[in-house]
């Protein structure tokens, strides 16, 4: 079984106030075994 | 004396020949895990459609699915239960002192497969800007999907689209680029036109009456792909604070889905049975599809309790098209906190 997470997120925009722009991450990597609860990304 | 002798000489032979394809089969597999364990690391896992994947699609899986919950569901003696349920554990690397209640209490290997784990085994990362995981599991894939008409990547080789993996009326990637040119005063209006017949389309398409502020930043559409192997914690929870809005029910085919699966069965996530649940966080769009396989064939949902799937299939050669379901109340449907339990993969 398998879960397919799809999800809109904060982006960088060039333009846009660097010390305002929040931009979105994964902190994962692949074939790395996760747990419910931890974070996929800031 | 002569007949004796030729048993003798005859035996050893046979078993040698036994023991030598017996080895040449091993060696074999050993050299193709070698092969595909080279090509992970590498990263170039190939899409490599075989017979075996061909032979897959003529068997009924789904009826062996339930069988094979029929199996599982059957109440086991008290005495022999910590038994199977240690020898599931060690075959399947579950990790036993997680397991919230004693193990006489599982009735049967189905009640044991979507066992709860005690208080505290699974913290919840307090970060309100995280988005955790939803399941234990194997990270797959995962990115942003950049273009319209996204793909997910099976393996390499062979994708899939997200609109065909969560609808085949959801437009999501249409949407997501109107969004964000929305930001720079886009055809707003005209998206409004013509997704008022859409609960969701409707939460995607207006950013500026939801979010007026100019400092707004752009939003992107990311995916993130987890694999649930037989031996791991098999409840889903909610990845973040958000309103789910509504559900379509995707009744298909049960493939396998280990690697073997997804590097030889073409389609594999969009022909499957799965569950899509979607709405709305802090962020905009969110969905989650729960795909479902020949051993763990059915999805429940504990915010929508009426719901069955994996039953009979009436119609082997015209699917039927997803059942949708809006929750109530419409535009709000249910909220759901970060690391609520949401639904459970069962068993056949």
């Amino acid at each position: 079984s398998t879960v397919v997470l799809v999800f809109q997120a904060p982006i960088s925009q060039p333009s846009a106030d660097k010390s305002t722009s929040a931009e979105f991450s994964f902190c994962i990597k692949k074939r790395d075994r996760v747990r419910m609860g931890e974070a996929l990304g800031r | 004396n002569s007949s004796s002798q030729g048993n003798t000489l005859l035996l050893p032979g046979a078993t040698v020949a036994t023991i030598v394809m017996l080895g040449l089969l091993h060696a074999r597999r050993l050299y193709d895990d070698q092969k595909i364990e080279d090509a992970r690391e590498k990263g170039i896992l190939e899409f490599q459609p075989d017979v075996k994947a061909t032979f897959m699609r003529l068997l009924p899986l789904r009826s062996i699915s339930r069988f094979w919950g029929t199996l599982t569901n059957v109440e086991l003696p008290m005495w022999l239960r910590p038994s199977v349920y240690k020898g599931w554990a060690r075959a399947f690397h579950s990790n036993l002192e997680e397991v919230a209640l004693p193990l006489e209490e599982y009735a049967s290997l189905r009640e044991f497969f979507v066992r709860r784990l005690k208080e505290g085994t699974r913290p919840i990362d307090p970060d309100p800007c995280c988005l955790i995981s939803p399941v234990d599991g194997t990270v797959l894939q995962f990115g942003e999907l950049k273009e319209v008409g996204a793909m997910i990547e099976q393996v390499k080789g062979f994708s899939y689209s997200v609109s065909s993996l969560l609808g085949a009326s959801s437009l999501l990637p249409m949407n997501v680029v109107d969004d964000n040119t929305n930001q720079d005063g886009g055809q707003e209006g005209s998206m409004d036109d013509t997704n008022q017949k859409s609960w969701w389309r409707v939460s995607l398409a207006s950013p500026k009456v939801r979010d007026p502020a100019p400092a707004r930043p752009m939003k992107g559409l990311f995916y993130c792909v987890i694999y649930l192997s037989p031996g791991d914690y098999h409840r889903i929870h909610s990845p973040a604070d958000w309103n789910v809005l509504g559900r379509r029910h995707f009744s298909g085919r049960l493939f396998p889905m280990n690697e073997r699966a997804t590097r030889t069965i073409r389609n594999l996530y969009v022909e499957n049975e799965r569950v899509v649940l979607e709405g709305k966080w802090q962020e905009g769009f969110m969905a989650m599809a729960a795909v479902g396989a020949t051993n763990i064939g059915s999805i429940e949902l504990f915010i929508e309790p009426t719901l069955r799937t994996n039953r009979p299939w009436k119609k082997l050669l015209h699917p039927e098209p997803p059942e949708e379901q809006v929750y109530e109340p419409r535009g709000t449907g249910v909220l759901l906190k970060k690391g609520d339990e949401l639904a459970a993969f069962n068993m056949g």
